[in-house]
């Protein structure tokens, strides 16, 4: 599930500095 | 738990709100009542004045991407309503980024199993980003690029189609939502509910779901009770939204599954076409 859903999993991951959309 | 330590819960999770939503209830309601003094809104009512706004529009997207390139790439030979199309899905995705910073502020989210947290973000993103259109929305339209611009509903119905079907039954829903008279603290312990929804299909471990889920409804039945003491059933009724937020969002999607086949050149931001894939 992680590796169809790349961003979402980036997103849950980072901190809560922006990330590039 | 204590009463005490659900008042906590809902004072947090306000917060957290506060500080990841930019456009809060009580600052759009302020807007659509022209109460903020000198900024009302740029109203978006015919194509004319769609050309005059989209330098508001695009004022505050995120940095240039692949996607906006494409965006930009778009000329009026290609739709307006596409184009338009095109601004509200970089702010749907960057919608997506504040939820997911929302969810991640729930005590005990970003413990559970990580394929959980996406999935419950997968299936509730759409939800919260529909229930959260609602403080936005008056019978006649809806504030957009964060409370700078009103579009009219009648304009959003003129727009050819699939493109006028999108936004009718969010006013429907909305107006009706709206009635309820949440406020932002409540609206913020009623987001973490959603997210927090034991029955998403493909959950590995729904128990710790679920339990999250019970502690923060008590804590939303507490704030009804206190914040509206004289609306009888609030809790009822606004649990009962849900089953009409799940219809809006399966409608959505096949509508957005059909821009995909109909529209040449429609492109979908690579996060949306995440979150939608094998969606409903």
């Amino acid at each position: 599930l992680k590796e169809k859903h790349k961003i979402l999993h980036q997103l849950l991951q980072n901190s809560t500095s922006p990330v590039d959309l | 738990p204590e009463a005490a330590d659900l008042r906590a819960l809902a004072r947090h999770l306000y917060e957290a709100y506060l500080k990841y939503f930019p456009l809060t209830k009580a600052k759009a309601r302020a807007i659509l009542s022209g109460k903020t003094g000198d900024s009302a809104p740029f109203v978006i009512h015919d194509m004319k004045s769609l050309m005059e706004g989209e330098q508001f529009i695009n004022c505050r997207q995120m940095p240039i991407q692949e996607h906006q390139q494409q965006t930009s790439a778009l000329t009026a030979a290609h739709g307006v309503e596409l184009r338009f199309f095109h601004s509200c899905q970089s702010r749907s995705a960057e919608a997506v980024r504040e939820v997911t910073e929302f969810a991640k502020s729930i005590p005990g989210f970003v413990d559970l199993d990580l394929n959980d947290q996406v999935t419950l973000l997968k299936y509730g993103v759409i939800e919260v980003l529909i229930i959260m259109m609602a403080p936005l929305m008056n019978k006649d339209g809806t504030l957009i690029s964060y409370g700078q611009i009103f579009m009219t509903r009648e304009f959003l119905k003129s727009l050819r189609k699939p493109f006028c079907q999108m936004m009718e039954p969010k006013f429907e829903f909305s107006v009706k939502f709206n009635t309820l008279e949440l406020d932002d603290s409540d609206m913020a312990l009623f987001l973490a509910v959603i997210i927090l929804s034991g029955d998403r299909p493909g959950l590995l471990n729904v128990k710790p779901i679920e339990q999250l889920q019970e502690t923060v409804l008590h804590s939303l039945e507490l704030q009804l009770k206190l914040n509206h003491p004289d609306s009888l059933q609030l809790f009822a009724k606004l649990l009962q939204k849900m089953t009409d937020l799940r219809q809006i969002v399966t409608d959505h999607v096949h509508l957005i599954q059909l821009l995909k086949k109909t529209e040449v050149d429609m492109c979908l931001h690579p996060l949306l076409q995440e979150i939608m894939k094998d969606l409903y």
